[in-house]
């Protein structure tokens, strides 16, 4: 993938909104 | 220089604290990385997004473009 911290942005953002915010 | 975990975590906090009285905001923005994350919208797309999201708050926008990739950036008007 050609953005990699973004993707890791992306990840650390779906876990966050996963536990509630 | 490479963004670490912590550094994610603590822009999101920034985020999150600066719409603390208006959270659909940062909502938002988790949504657009989640579209980001499942390939629903690439970089120019989330670019798109951010910039709209968090226009007239040139420190967020400009730590977001810490994580783009080179050659990419949203613009801050002086």
């Amino acid at each position: 993938l050609p953005a990699p911290q973004l993707v890791m942005l992306a990840n650390v953002a779906a876990v966050t909104a996963s536990e509630g915010g | 220089q490479k963004l670490k975990v912590e550094d994610a975590l603590s822009y999101l906090d920034q985020v999150k604290i600066r719409f603390a009285n208006d959270p659909g905001i940062y909502n938002k923005f988790l949504d657009i990385m989640k579209e980001f994350k499942s390939q629903s919208i690439d970089t120019p797309g989330v670019i798109n997004r951010v910039s709209q999201l968090f226009h007239g708050h040139p420190d967020l926008v400009l730590g977001f473009n810490a994580f783009l990739p080179p050659g990419y950036r949203i613009e801050v008007p002086k």
